[in-house]
């Protein structure tokens, strides 16, 4: 989607640093 | 379950008995164990003491040491409740637990406004926020001009704001996640519903009998 339809907070929760996921990958 | 005596376990700085740990969160006494594998792996990838320090915390997010980030950043301090400056068992156990699937909404909004509200004044800023998305271009390719993430910011206030005062709070936040529930993704890892799986080491190193858990 371009940025201007999502909000700051959906832009902002694609950052790397919040996918907590990558925690369990070995 | 699981007979082989574990090595020091119990000399963890912060260890905490997976009984009491399955007590207070929605873990099982068997997937508190599978964590602790976890908490291991990511506790000795810099320095081996049984407690998990900020750059390996960043090192096992982004499989890089050197990679500095806010969000990775901020997350840990507020895993870090005791604010030591690292991470026991304990600390760990009880943060990835509102993360699990089945952890109470509200504990995942709360969370969620707490992350954002960086600088712990009980309001996300718009400062604060603009500093986020300025955060996360640095971290991507997207390159976006000033206007058009004041553009953002105004969109989203507009929606979020709803008492038009500058800042969310928190009553706001609950509402705009209701009505955004994509928001909230990041808040779940369907991991913890499988770590058991995931890390089946732990019961060769179990303490606890299978009644127990």
């Amino acid at each position: 989607a371009a940025p201007l339809t999502m909000n700051a907070f959906e832009l902002i929760s694609k950052s790397q640093g919040l996918n907590l996921s990558s925690l369990f990958e070995k | 379950m699981g007979c082989v005596p574990s090595k020091g376990r119990r000399q963890f700085p912060g260890y905490e008995d997976p009984v009491f740990l399955a007590a207070q969160t929605t873990f099982s006494v068997s997937e508190v164990e599978a964590l602790f594998e976890l908490f291991k792996s990511i506790g000795s990838s810099v320095i081996d003491e049984g407690i998990i320090n900020k750059e390996e915390f960043v090192l096992a997010l982004f499989k890089n040491r050197k990679k500095e980030n806010l969000f990775a950043s901020r997350i840990f301090d507020l895993f870090d409740v005791k604010h030591k400056g690292v991470l026991d068992f304990g600390d760990f156990v009880r943060a990835l637990h509102i993360f699990h699937p089945s952890a109470p909404l509200e504990d995942k909004i709360v969370f969620s406004f707490k992350l954002y509200d960086l600088d712990n004044t009980g309001f996300i800023e718009r400062q604060e926020v603009k500093l986020m998305l300025l955060a996360l271009l640095g971290e991507s390719e997207m390159k976006l001009a000033d206007e058009t993430i004041e553009a953002i910011l105004d969109k989203t206030f507009l929606e979020a704001d709803t008492n038009q005062d500058g800042k969310i709070d928190l009553s706001e936040w609950h509402s705009f996640v209701l009505k955004n529930p994509s928001l909230l993704r990041i808040m779940t890892l369907p991991y913890l519903r499988d770590i058991t799986t995931a890390f089946p080491s732990f019961v060769f190193y179990s303490e606890v009998d299978e009644a127990a858990a």
